[in-house]
């Protein structure tokens, strides 16, 4: 009786679904490209900007650098040069003390002193974008430029790529500190250590 | 996405990304 009709009914738009509208549950959606995403073939076509090389892995399981060892190891040599290396460590960037192989943590508070600085990009327009055409990846190459005009933050530091495309800017917090060693002449460049 | 970057001084980060 009544539960035939629904049956058939039921029956009936699967039918006109699967065959007329072209549903089909089985088969995954196509995702839609956006207007804003780049070209789908221009991976082959660009050129890449000059990267650092690769980084050699380290063997699983290398300790952190103890306190007592950061705060006697972690000091600038005769050229002003740090005790480190950047090496790969579990798909992930790490400084190495050379002398004891020990991994330090790129936040560890001794760095600024050295002359390194850890920094999350900020404003990034199109990261997606940016991503694709190859300009952000882990070991891509940037430079910091001050921007001292900046009507938002007289500390503004814009963050390019090596082809001069803005990418993003250096967090305020860190930019603070920042600024005033560029201000003084000093050249500061930077590297994608981590990318998510 | 969160991307960290790792600044210097041109001299200290070739110094870092010595083999």
């Amino acid at each position: 009786g009544p539960f035939a009709i629904v049956l058939a009914c039921v029956l009936a738009i699967t039918a006109w679904l699967t065959r007329v509208a072209g549903y089909s549950a089985a088969e995954p959606a196509i995702p839609q490209r956006r207007a804003t995403d780049a070209p789908a073939r221009a991976w082959n076509q660009l050129t890449l900007p000059p990267q650092w090389p690769a980084p050699p892995c380290l063997s699983i399981g290398r300790d952190r650098l103890s306190i007592t060892d950061a705060n006697r190891l972690l000091v600038a040599d005769a050229q002003g040069l740090p005790p480190l290396r950047v090496q790969e460590h579990g798909g992930v960037l790490w400084l190495v003390e050379v002398t004891s192989g020990k991994l330090v943590g790129i936040g560890d508070a001794r760095l600024p002193a050295l002359g390194i600085w850890s920094i999350w990009l900020r404003a990034v327009d199109s990261r997606t974008i940016l991503a694709r055409e190859g300009l952000l990846h882990s070991g891509a190459a940037l430079r910091l430029v001050r921007q001292p005009r900046n009507a938002a933050d007289s500390n503004a530091i814009a963050v390019h790529s090596v082809t001069g495309r803005l990418v993003g800017y250096v967090s305020p917090r860190i930019a603070a500190g920042l600024a005033a060693v560029l201000d003084a002449g000093t050249s500061i460049d930077a590297v994608v250590v981590s990318f998510s | 996405g969160l991307i960290t970057l790792l600044a210097a001084s041109p001299q200290t980060l070739s110094h870092l990304f010595e083999p």
